[in-house]
């Protein structure tokens, strides 16, 4: 795992942080209940609480699609590609490619997706909320961190390289009492890297 | 769009993956340092985007197989576990044009991916003890 330079983290009095999406894109609640099942995921690990709220200007985190040059410099590219970005803490900015095909798929772990060209996007916002909390990119290929992600795929289950990162930074869940499961061989063989067996949460 | 998983996007919308731009970098399999290629610029600027090269090196890139671009590709392959030449091999190519995130992997030069087992030295000093630590 690692860090933004002079890992930067929310500051200990901002640990109940909220979150909104931007109103122009009139999201469905189908699409933001993924987003709250992604923050859920680094809540059951770390003592960070995530509260949806509609203001979109008094919020921690705020949630936006875009095409194209938004206004901070890194325009997005179009379908595939760069899927998203989001900015160190405590800024809060999660900016994510509206012209991607975007699969909102159902409830559960890691899998694959029904359209090869598309992408999950419950993958997708678990990746970017570690940025929001602190965490860079990760080279152990089976993490939520790691930079890329393969079209048809559904990769939301947080690794122990993940975990280790952000407890690093804001410490265990008190009542967090997940077991690490032993990866399964396939995850086993994708996970192994230099910080040892990741294993899955 | 937004599609539920079980659904088939329509086939007008659905942007074929294989046309995307990266995958014209899939052309470039095979070069090494030392010779020029039409349109390498463009994978400099890829890299470039992703930290690999800095941002002091702007304006406008050459086609030119230099020691930029090598170190570059050596810094990427390192970080994504690759054999670690500085030519672009298939292995290399097929990783750079899969679909990613759009923070960097190298900020301000360091490359922070590839911390793997990084140790921390850390030293209480002060009126006690002396104690010294090394987490990994």
């Amino acid at each position: 795992y690692s860090f933004f330079p002079g890992e930067p983290r929310w500051p200990r009095h901002r640990r109940d942080l909220t979150y909104a999406f931007n109103p122009r894109n009139m999201l469905t609640e189908e699409v933001k209940t993924v987003f709250s099942r992604a923050f859920a995921r680094w809540a059951e690990v770390t003592p960070l609480t995530f509260t949806r709220v509609e203001s979109f200007s008094n919020s921690d985190i705020f949630i936006g699609f875009y095409s194209g040059e938004h206004g901070d410099g890194e325009p997005f590219d179009g379908p595939m590609r760069t899927l998203a970005h989001a900015f160190s803490p405590p800024t809060g900015h999660f900016h994510l490619d509206r012209e991607e095909n975007w699969i909102i798929s159902g409830e559960g772990g890691d899998g694959v997706i029904s359209v090869p060209e598309a992408v999950d996007l419950e993958s997708v916002a678990v990746h970017e909320i570690g940025h929001l909390l602190g965490l860079g990119h990760s080279s152990v290929e089976g993490s939520i961190m790691y930079p890329t992600i393969m079209t048809g795929k559904r990769k939301v289950d947080l690794t122990t390289d993940d975990v280790e990162g952000v407890q690093y930074l804001y410490g265990e869940n008190p009542n967090f009492n997940g077991s690490i499961s032993p990866p399964s061989p396939s995850t086993q063989q994708r996970d192994t890297g230099e910080s040892g067996d990741a294993s899955r949460i | 769009g937004f599609y539920p998983n079980s659904s088939v996007v329509p086939p007008e919308l659905i942007r074929n993956a294989t046309g995307n731009l990266w995958n014209s970098f899939l052309n470039f399999t095979g070069c090494h340092a030392g010779n020029k290629y039409d349109g390498l610029y463009k994978l400099k600027q890829y890299f470039q985007h992703f930290g690999y090269i800095p941002e002091t090196f702007s304006g406008n890139f050459t086609d030119d197989f230099d020691d930029i671009l090598k170190n570059a590709v050596e810094m990427y392959q390192r970080n994504f576990r690759l054999n670690v030449t500085g030519v672009l091999d298939e292995l290399t190519l097929k990783q750079v044009v899969i679909p990613r995130c759009g923070n960097p992997d190298v900020v301000n030069g360091t490359s922070t991916m590839h911390s793997g087992r990084r140790t921390y030295e850390v030293s209480f000093s002060g009126g006690g003890q002396r104690f010294h630590a090394v987490k990994r």
